[in-house]
């Protein structure tokens, strides 16, 4: 069994999986052409 | 508790007009102008008297920034970019001023340097850890990221002030990164990964510091990650959030897979024992290691002679001190004399409570089998060098023992993780791996007991139906034994004892064939 | 036979119900590493292109960053004088450009938009831009294909080629819609 700690570990992570980090998170600010993302076809190239 | 009057509004004003500072074009080069205008303004406030403003102010400054973010991404109608770019404006510019500080604090001496950036770090990990524990669920990892990394970045650049410093920035980094490890603060679990997988921190770690001085202190940091996640990962609990982090987490292992090979090599051991018996396939790829210079001879060879392989007599680096895991130092003591001279006569008889313990998740000590597993075959292999190790030289002797009363007086769950422990070095050609699987097939061999036969065919397998990687040393053992008549491999009832196991079986020995 | 979870028959109800629920798959048969958006053939070391252990793909060489001298980092002197982003100015070479090198960005969307507007049409199959080829006649024409020679952009080579082509209209997508909230320039 999950002891208490760890019930409270998965509840926070749960919380936590609903803001996640971006990558943009850990780049210099763009202001000319900041990141924008979005979703785009899967028929698009992504990388 | 207790600020000085006045201290919080003073913090305010002056946070705010470095800011400004930062982004004015007047700032200068690397805003040292602004920097020297401010730090003026910084005496004149007297914030720079006593070590207790100066922890104060930051502590400040850290809260206000954290409080500015809380309310920027929780304005509404705003787009996801926007509230980014509103929170890195102050956010960036507190990091400048840290850097700053840290630089050209102690004009020389780097100890004042470190000293305060191991009190800033310190402060943000202690407002971080209450801002958890209060808002719990509604707790935001963005401005703690943003001032993490940014500052990381910034106290990496190459600069002579900080490169005379610079391991002991990373160091200092380490550790608070250690602080927050996710089990003390999941919220921030996500952010954490990529804090510790970011590119520019590996590089440093990993391969810019000489003579390998990070590689411990990213493993360690690696084991917390292993930690979070082994509970959920034993229950084989995937909800969502915890199959994002376990894919992140194999991500980040395979990069440390494809460029540093060597490093999980050395750490597999402390990584193993931490890692849950059932997450097959992420052990795999810590397994599947092996030295960049190695050339691994294809394991499907017809008539491999494994003794022959010139790496095969090598002992492998195990960066763990296992020797102390063994405990209590009675036993030690009694597992060397056994090891020695086969005394006292009741160390096999009293070996299976040994290993049995009370911690919650298992009945048996795990890293205490994983040691001794480990430390038996260490000491036997040196003994065997002149005869050479194979299944005819490794019986009899008192190592033996220790492993066939293993293999039958434990019940199922222990012979299982018994085995485990065995298979966990079965890796790259190294005298660990041509041991272990010597001592695995012996085991096998000698078995009078169709259930031990069973439970190693299991460990074995398991391991191989996962996707891949596989680890060369678990390869050439399952080959061997499906390969060598003596080992009448097919004859068991087992190996047929359902449809989808007998094809199972077939499929793996087609693909070994 | 070893009839609780540590045998083969433990090992075999494991897989069984990892076939029944999809959560456990991760754990067994696992999870196909391959498809984790890593190039693991890649002769170069990956942790210098690593963009997040949630993202799909590799850093695209833009978010790079990299410390450069500090003269080089002018916006903040001239954000003020530079014009406004508008991708109808910019020539096909340059919005070919900004579509391939930002997937999963609205600036991806938009130089699309742009492309179509300017008749090239993105064909969903082939994953290839194409227009008519001026001068040269469209033959074999129905309601729902044609025949005739295009111009194909070619991304690997960065040049156009011409071809003969059997084109069916419902391959080729429709104008890209670009999400209205999103694009602040």
């Amino acid at each position: 069994q999950l002891t208490k700690d760890q019930h409270y570990q998965l509840s926070n992570l749960e919380a936590a999986y609903h803001h996640l980090p971006h990558p943009s998170d850990s780049e210099r600010m763009r202001h000319f052409l900041p990141r924008n993302p979005c979703p785009t076809p899967t028929y698009y190239p992504s990388a | 508790f207790d600020d000085p009057a006045g201290l919080h509004e003073k913090t305010e004003f002056l946070l705010r007009e470095w800011v400004n500072m930062y982004h004015s074009p007047q700032a200068g080069r690397d805003s040292f102008k602004a920097f020297n205008a401010f730090v003026q303004q910084m005496h004149t406030q007297g914030i720079l008297k006593t070590d207790d403003l100066i922890t104060r102010f930051f502590r400040l400054c850290t809260e206000m920034c954290v409080d500015l973010c809380y309310r920027a991404l929780s304005e509404a109608g705003q787009s996801q970019t926007m509230i980014r770019a509103k929170c890195f404006h102050t956010l960036d510019a507190f990091v400048r001023l840290i850097a700053l500080l840290v630089k050209h604090s102690g004009d020389t001496n780097t100890v004042t340097k470190i000293n305060l950036l191991n009190k800033v770090l310190g402060i943000m990990a202690g407002v971080l850890l209450q801002d958890h524990e209060v808002r719990f669920a509604e707790f935001q990892q963005l401005p703690y990221h943003r001032i993490f990394i940014m500052l990381f970045i910034e106290l990496n650049a190459p600069e002579p002030i900080l490169e005379a410093i610079n391991f002991e920035v990373l160091t200092a980094f380490c550790h608070v990164f250690h602080i927050l490890r996710p089990a003390k603060a999941p919220g921030f679990a996500y952010a954490w990964l990529e804090l510790i997988s970011h590119r520019v921190f590996i590089g440093r770690l990993l391969a810019l510091t000489p003579n390998q001085r990070g590689w411990g202190f990213y493993a360690q940091l690696l084991v917390d990650l292993f930690k979070i996640l082994a509970p959920f990962l034993r229950n084989a609990d995937m909800t969502k959030p915890v199959q994002l982090l376990y894919k992140g987490t194999l991500r980040v292992l395979l990069v440390l897979l494809h460029d540093f090979p060597e490093f999980l090599c050395d750490y597999h051991y402390a990584f193993c024992d931490v890692i849950p018996p059932n997450c097959i396939q992420m052990r795999n790829l810590i397994l599947s290691a092996f030295p960049r210079t190695m050339r691994l001879p294809d394991p499907f060879t017809v008539n491999l002679v494994v003794e022959h392989l010139p790496d095969i007599n090598k002992a492998p680096r195990i960066l763990t001190n296992i020797v102390s895991l063994i405990q209590p130092a009675s036993f030690k003591k009694d597992l060397d004399s056994y090891l020695k001279s086969r005394a006292p006569i009741t160390f096999l008889s009293e070996l299976k409570s040994n290993l049995q313990a009370n911690p919650q998740g298992s009945r048996y000590d795990i890293p205490l089998i994983n040691a001794l597993v480990l430390y038996v075959g260490t000491q036997a292999i040196p003994l065997l060098q002149t005869k050479g190790v194979s299944m005819s030289t490794i019986a009899p002797s008192s190592h033996m023992d220790i492993f066939e009363n293993l293999a039958v007086n434990l019940d199922t769950e222990g012979r299982y993780l018994f085995l485990t422990a065995i298979a966990n070095q079965l890796r790259y050609p190294n005298s660990h791996t041509h041991y272990f699987s010597c001592a695995l097939l012996y085991l096998f061999r000698q078995a009078n007991d169709q259930t031990i036969q069973e439970l190693i065919t299991r460990v074995l397998l398991e391991r191989l139906i996962v996707n891949r990687p596989h680890p060369w040393g678990l390869l050439i053992t399952f080959i061997e034994l499906i390969k060598n008549q003596n080992f009448k491999f097919w004859d068991h009832e087992f190996v047929r004892c359902a449809p989808e196991i007998e094809k199972l079986f077939e499929n793996v020995a087609r693909s070994c064939y | 036979m070893v009839m609780d979870q540590f045998g083969i028959v433990g090992l075999l109800s494991f897989i069984r119900a990892a076939e029944q629920d999809a959560n456990m798959v991760a754990l067994a048969p696992g999870i196909d590493l391959t498809t984790l958006g890593l190039n693991l053939n890649s002769p170069e070391n990956l942790y210098s292109m690593f963009q997040s252990p949630f993202a799909e793909s590799a850093c695209r060489p833009q978010d790079i960053d990299y410390h450069v001298p500090a003269e080089y980092l002018t916006n903040m002197f001239i954000r003020d004088k530079l014009a406004p982003i508008k991708l109808n100015r910019y020539s096909e070479d340059l919005l070919f450009y900004l579509f391939y090198m930002n997937g999963g960005d609205v600036l991806q969307l938009a130089a699309a938009a742009e492309l179509y507007s300017r008749d090239w049409r993105y064909h969903k199959e082939e994953r290839v831009w194409l227009t008519r080829a001026p001068q040269y006649e469209v033959f074999g024409k129905t309601s729902t294909s044609e025949r005739g020679t295009y111009i194909f952009f070619d991304a690997n080579n960065w040049r156009r080629n011409a071809k003969e082509f059997h084109l069916e209209y419902d391959k080729l997508e429709e104008r890209p819609v670009i999400p209205s909230y999103s694009f602040n320039q």
